[in-house]
């Protein structure tokens, strides 16, 4: 997924539909945009309320030919709509040319177009990842369609994750009374926090894997019922992991000495170990961390006082320019245990019992209070 | 009739509405493309995004692609464009 780099500041948004298409009932449209925005409320703690007049946030319009933005439609076939992120306001426009049909084979499905359209309007660009929705082709109507992991993780990574479950309709059981507090405090890790690696799920869950026992965070610190074993849970791979990250195809990559596993969910992806040099050329053995970085979808590797670039789309995927020195990175130390770009957007680096935020636009780590670095296990592990 | 016919301008229009044509390469007066090797690189990076194999040739199979209903939203952004909403 690729985000654009704007996103609304608030959860509740409102929207209208300013001009309906042209050869569909009213009640219709409202019920299948509505769908539309919930695909993305499914995932995320936002809202979408429509109004029928007043100031909205999302305002939609079905137009044809030049329209008043100076980004006119071509009929049918060929643009079908466009929509504007949020620093530009997310409206959504679509080609009233096109012919707009709910669920039916033939013409283009209004519900499918319009939940990608609104994907923008949240702050999310045209994804790479062929089976998303974010990817810019139509690829015609799908009876069974479902939002992508490549989906969900960038709107996740713009919203955070949603609080309350209530994934596929009705909301989530109230727990009964003696069930476990969804966050723990860990006593061993609170002595001792430092961990090998972490990183984040397909699923956007956030792991921390030491030694050969792993844990899931929760908002508050780590999740009740851990640790678990590493490799109960990802069966065939080892302990004391070096480094780990989840690329945008929704693939689990994870790094110890000279070899690399590659996991689909906790299942082995293939053939696994293999070199590094194999499948990551251009990177080292023994890592310290790696991350993707959603702002352009590469993968950082650190070891020592060095960090390299990988881009699998390039060849060489690395260039003759790197390794550069971890120094670049304006306050993060050298040596580092871990790294990871959480779900909010920051980059996050670890190392011992600390943690430093890296602000990615001042590129240098954040002046905040309490200072940087932070406790580990206060802010992370919910160690009191 | 299909929007998308296949020509060499119109996949130029169409890298270009899609963000893959840096303006320094286009001619300011023509607009037309002045360097045929940026206008391969423009084809491979929109190969590589669709997922087609990246040869740079404005072959059948990137044709077939350029040719299906999309979006109008720019795959690339970054070339200094910022549309205003209105």
């Amino acid at each position: 997924y690729a985000l654009q780099g704007s996103r609304w500041r608030i959860k509740n948004l409102t929207y209208r539909i300013a001009k309906y298409p042209s050869r569909l009932n009213h009640a219709d449209v409202d019920l299948e945009l509505a769908k539309a925005f919930s695909v993305w409320s499914d995932y995320t703690d936002l809202t979408f309320t429509q109004k029928r007049s007043g100031q909205v946030h999302i305002e939609i319009r079905f137009e044809t030919g030049e329209h008043g933005d100076g980004d006119p439609f071509d009929g049918p076939g060929g643009t079908l709509a466009h929509a504007y992120f949020p620093v530009y306001g997310g409206d959504a426009h679509f080609d009233d040319a096109e012919t707009w049909t709910i669920n039916s084979k033939r013409g283009t499905n209004l519900f499918q177009v319009a939940a990608h359209e609104f994907g923008h309007s949240l702050g999310l660009s045209h994804s790479d990842v062929r089976s998303a929705l974010m990817a810019p082709f139509y690829r015609g109507y799908d009876p069974a369609f479902q939002l992508d992991q490549d989906d969900v993780q960038g709107i996740q990574a713009l919203y955070g994750r949603k609080t309350q479950t209530d994934i596929g309709g009705g909301s989530a059981p109230a727990p009964a009374p003696n069930t476990p507090r969804p966050s723990a405090e860990d006593p061993a890790l609170c002595a001792d926090p430092k961990f090998d690696t972490i990183f984040n799920g397909a699923d956007g869950s956030t792991f921390i894997f030491k030694g050969e026992n792993y844990w899931r965070l929760t908002e508050d610190g780590v999740a009740s019922g851990y640790p678990r074993l590493i490799s109960r849970a990802w069966p065939g791979l080892p302990g004391n992991i070096d480094a780990a990250f989840t690329y945008k195809n929704g693939k689990t990559y994870f790094f110890k000495g000279s070899k690399y596993w590659r996991y689909n969910g906790q299942k082995m992806d293939g053939d696994y170990p293999k070199d590094i040099s194999e499948g990551f050329s251009g990177i080292p053995d023994n890592l310290d961390a790696a991350l993707v970085w959603s702002g352009n979808g590469k993968i950082y590797f650190y070891k020592g006082s060095k960090f390299w670039r990988f881009d699998p789309t390039k060849r060489p995927p690395v260039k003759a320019t790197y390794p550069k020195p971890i120094s670049n990175w304006e306050g993060i130390p050298d040596n580092i245990d871990a790294a990871l770009q959480y779900t909010n957007g920051y980059t996050y680096f670890f190392k011992g019992g600390s943690y430093w935020r890296f602000n990615d636009r001042a590129f240098s780590v954040d002046t905040d209070n309490p200072a940087f670095p932070r406790s580990t296990a206060f802010w992370w592990l919910g160690c009191s | 009739a299909p929007a998308f016919e296949g020509g060499l301008s119109q996949a130029t229009m169409y890298l270009d509405k899609f963000g893959y044509l840096s303006p320094k390469i286009r001619n300011p007066t023509s607009g037309h493309i002045i360097d045929e090797s940026l206008f391969r690189k423009a084809v491979a990076e929109f190969q590589s995004f669709a997922g087609l194999n990246t040869t740079g040739e404005l072959d059948e199979e990137t044709k077939k692609v350029m040719a299906m209903p999309r979006c109008g939203v720019r795959d690339k952004v970054g070339f200094g464009e910022s549309r205003a909403k209105r």
